[in-house]
């Protein structure tokens, strides 16, 4: 089973 | 005050296209340098990424930074009466800048319509994309990479990317079956725009969902190739270049429970 990760997991806020 | 004059109008109309269905909203933000925008899908798992550098405008002014707030569809609408060869010039008035005025001038200079789009408050997250060594870059055709996300669409919802030495597969599984398409490496002196280059550090495999790289392949017209960047629990990035900047899309893997 696959999970879609979230792009703001990889990339911090500014 | 904002004036930016692009020759080339048309490529304002593919980029419209090639990010409208991504983003509803996003800022453009103006500054000396140029235009940006950067904005993520509404389920963030996708962010898209573009600049057009104020060279490619003849000729372009920004006094000072300010951000134009746009609904994409709407912009992209009024785009659409843009003829492919139109000169378009985009100007805002940063004192009241709640519109953005469009002109088209057709080659001849004959006829030019000019346009109003309303613009809006848009409060958006922004992402610090760190600079990143790749572990594989991809160079292909621009196309090919469109076939591929399409062809196998039909078998499943995501795909594989396999890169290895010399060789990138694409490999789909799905309740009808399965399909892979690998690419070797290819060196065409005569049409370096139809080879495939393999950079690679070390061997990648990660999985992705097909609908969202079928949606970053509406950049195709942009450039006729595609830059692949992969890096093992990193996003993917699908870039476009253009003389005047770049269009980059982000795709957060799918990753094993």
């Amino acid at each position: 089973n696959l999970t879609q990760t979230s792009i703001d997991n990889f990339f911090g806020r500014t | 005050m904002f004036e930016a004059r692009l020759i080339q109008g048309g490529l304002l109309k593919k980029l419209l296209e090639s990010v409208k269905e991504l983003v509803t909203d996003a800022n453009f933000d103006c500054s000396e340098s140029g235009i940006a925008l950067q904005a993520m899908d509404n389920s963030h798992v996708a962010l898209v990424s573009l600049l057009l550098r104020s060279e490619g405008f003849d000729p372009y002014r920004c006094d000072r930074g300010f951000s134009l707030g746009v609904n994409l569809n709407s912009l992209n609408k009024i785009l659409k009466c843009a003829g492919n060869d139109d000169i378009i010039t985009l100007r805002a008035d940063d004192n009241s800048a709640d519109s953005l005025s469009l002109s088209f001038e057709n080659p001849n200079n004959d006829r030019i319509g000019e346009y109003e789009l309303k613009l809006m408050d848009i409060d958006q997250e922004h992402l610090s994309i760190p600079e990143t060594d790749y572990d594989a870059t991809i160079i292909m055709p621009s196309a090919e990479f469109q076939r591929i996300c399409r062809d196998l669409t039909v078998v499943s919802e995501s795909v594989t990317i396999d890169v290895s030495k010399d060789t990138i597969k694409f490999t789909a599984e799905g309740e009808l079956g399965s399909g892979n398409i690998k690419l070797k490496s290819t060196s065409s002196i005569d049409k370096p725009e139809e080879s495939v280059n393999i950079e690679l550090g070390q061997d990648v495999s990660l999985q992705f969902s097909l609908k969202y790289l079928m949606n970053f392949t509406k950049g195709t017209p942009l450039s006729e190739q595609v830059i692949l960047c992969l890096s093992e629990k990193m996003p993917l990035l699908v870039e476009y270049k253009m003389d005047i900047g770049y269009i980059r899309y982000y795709l957060a893997p799918k990753i094993g429970d």
